[in-house]
C-alpha cells in the first residue's frame, strides 16, 4: 500500500540520516517495508544513543534524528 | 577516535580562519575558535599557531549548502557543522552551516560550543556515546567547563597530556543506570511519566518505552541548575515543582511556568533550611510531603500553608524508614522512599514497609 505522507516524510529522513552517519548504502531500500540493510542501520544506531534496540523507527528514534547535530558520521569512516 | 586512530604527527598545529559569519563580530568569531582550540591544548602537548595566509592544518570557514567538499549542509537547523581527522589536504578542516544563528551564549547556536565539538574532530576525536561528553553528536547548550572524563581520556589517549596541565575540573561521566551502588538525586511523576533526577542527568521512564531515556538535565530545562535536590507532581494543578538549593521551579507538562524561580521558605519553610531532599504529594490528604535531613514537614496544597506542628522526625512517623530520605514517589497508591542504593516502599495508610527493593530496580536492573 502506498505510505501515508506523513509516514513517507519521515521514512525519508531516516534513509538519509542512516546513510549520512551510518554507512547506510544508498539506493537498496525498497519502499515497502524494512531492508535488512536498513534494520542493522537502525540498530547500530539505537545501540549508539542508548535507545532501547528496536530495529523499527518508533518515535523514540525518529525524535532523536530531528535534532540539531555535527555532520560527522558516529560509525565508519569519514570520506 | 577514528579508524587508525588519526592524529596529527607534530604537537604544533596551525590553524587559519579562511572567512566569518554576519552573525557575529570578527573579534567574537576569533575569540570563540581560540577559546575552543585553548579546551583541547590545556589538557595536551598541543600548541595552536594562528596564521593569516597560506595552508594550515586546521583551515575553518563558514559556507551553507554545498560549499566545496560535495559534503553538503542543509540549511537551518539538522547539520550544524562538520571536520575533517587529522590528515594532509582537507584533512583537519572545519566547516560551519552559515544558514545557522550562529551566537555567543544560549539564543541560538553556541559558536564556541560548537567550535570546541568540531576542533576535537578535527584533531582525531570521534563521536562519544556519552550523552554528557564534549563530543556527543547532538547538540546542547553548556556552561562551565565543557570537557567530560571521556573527552579527557580521549584526547591524551592520542596526545598524552599537557605537562604543565592547570588542574582541571571536568564533568563525570553519565551515571550508569545499573550501578549497583546508584543513588537518585530526586524522582517525580510527570504525567504518567517517571522522571528520575541523576547528577546533570534525568532519565525519563514512559509506560510504553520500557528503555528508560537519559537526558541532560539543561538540554531540556537550560535555566534550571545541574542539581536538583527533590521534585513532586500535583496532579490536580498538572504542575511538577522541581528543588534545586534554596530555590525552586514550577512545571507545567516540560514547560516552564513564569515567575518561577521561586524561594522554598515561601512553602513556609524556615530560613535554617537551605535544600529539601525529597517531596511527594499524597492524593488523598492533599498535602505534600518535604523531607529534610531527619525531620518532614507537610505543606497544604489547598491553603498554601505549612501545617502547625512539624518538622516531626520522620523515623517516628514512618516506622522502617531510614531516618534520611534521597528522592520520594507515589505510585499506585504507595510511597516510594529512596536512600543510597535502596528503595522502601511503604504504605502510607498501614504506616509500615512493605518491601524493600534495590535503588535502580526501577530502571529495570
Amino acid at each position: 500500500l502506498p505510505l501515508p505522507s506523513g509516514d513517507k516524510d519521515n521514512w525519508l529522513l531516516a534513509e538519509k540520516y542512516l546513510s549520512r552517519f551510518y554507512g547506510l548504502p544508498a539506493g537498496l531500500q525498497g519502499r515497502q517495508g524494512v531492508s535488512n540493510a536498513f534494520e542493522t542501520k537502525i540498530k547500530e544506531m539505537q545501540t549508539f544513543f542508548k535507545l532501547k534496540v528496536t530495529g523499527t523507527l518508533d518515535d523514540n528514534t525518529l525524535e532523536l534524528m530531528e535534532q540539531a547535530r555535527c555532520g560527522v558520521p558516529d560509525i565508519g569512516e569519514y570520506n | 577516535h577514528f579508524p587508525g586512530h588519526l592524529k596529527w604527527q607534530n604537537n604544533n598545529v596551525t590553524f587559519r580562519i579562511l572567512n566569518y559569519t554576519p552573525d557575529l563580530q570578527k573579534s567574537d568569531v576569533d575569540r570563540a575558535i581560540r577559546n575552543a582550540l585553548n579546551v583541547w591544548s590545556a589538557v595536551t602537548p598541543l600548541i595552536f599557531k594562528k596564521l593569516h595566509k597560506g595552508n594550515a592544518d586546521i583551515m575553518i570557514s563558514f559556507g551553507s549548502k554545498e560549499h566545496g567538499d560535495y559534503n553538503p549542509f542543509d540549511g537551518p537547523n539538522g547539520l550544524l557543522a562538520h571536520a575533517y581527522p587529522p590528515g594532509q589536504g582537507i584533512g583537519g578542516d572545519t566547516h560551519f552551516d552559515d544558514d545557522e544563528d550562529w551566537t555567543k551564549d544560549s539564543s541560538a547556536y553556541n559558536l564556541f560550543i560548537v567550535a570546541a565539538h568540531e576542533l576535537g574532530h578535527a584533531l582525531g576525536m570521534s563521536h562519544s556515546t556519552d550523552a554528557g561528553a564534549l563530543m556527543y553528536p547532538i547538540y546542547s547548550y553548556t556552561t562551565g567547563y565543557p570537557l567530560a572524563e571521556d573527552d579527557i581520556e580521549g584526547i591524551q589517549a592520542l596526545y598524552g597530556p599537557n605537562p604543565n596541565q592547570r588542574k582541571v575540573k571536568p564533568k563525570p561521566d553519565a551515571p550508569n543506570k545499573c550501578d549497583p551502588g546508584l543513588s537518585f538525586d530526586a524522582v517525580t511523576e510527570l504525567r504518567g511519566e517517571t522522571i528520575i533526577f541523576k547528577d546533570r542527568f534525568y532519565w525519563r521512564l514512559h509506560p510504553q518505552m520500557p528503555e528508560p531515556e537519559q537526558t541532560l538535565i539543561k538540554s531540556t530545562w537550560p535555566s534550571i541548575p545541574n542539581k536538583v535536590d527533590a521534585a513532586y507532581e500535583n496532579p490536580e494543578k498538572d504542575i511538577v515543582i522541581i528543588f534545586s538549593g534554596i530555590r525552586m521551579w514550577a512545571l507545567n507538562g516540560y514547560n516552564l511556568l513564569d515567575g518561577y524561580p521561586k524561594y522554598i521558605h515561601k512553602l513556609g519553610l524556615p530560613k535554617t533550611i537551605k535544600k529539601v531532599d525529597a517531596a511527594v504529594y499524597i492524593s488523598d490528604t492533599r498535602k505534600t510531603l518535604l523531607f529534610t535531613d531527619e525531620d518532614y514537614w507537610s505543606y497544604d496544597e489547598a491553603t498554601g500553608t505549612m501545617d502547625s506542628g512539624y518538622p516531626r522526625p520522620i523515623e517516628v512517623d514512618f516506622p522502617g524508614m531510614d531516618d534520611e530520605v534521597d528522592a520520594a514517589v507515589s505510585h499506585y497508591g504507595y510511597l516510594y522512599f529512596f536512600h543510597e542504593h535502596l528503595q522502601y516502599e511503604y504504605s502510607y495508610t498501614s504506616k509500615r514497609v512493605l518491601r524493600i527493593l534495590r535503588t535502580n530496580s526501577i530502571l529495570n536492573c
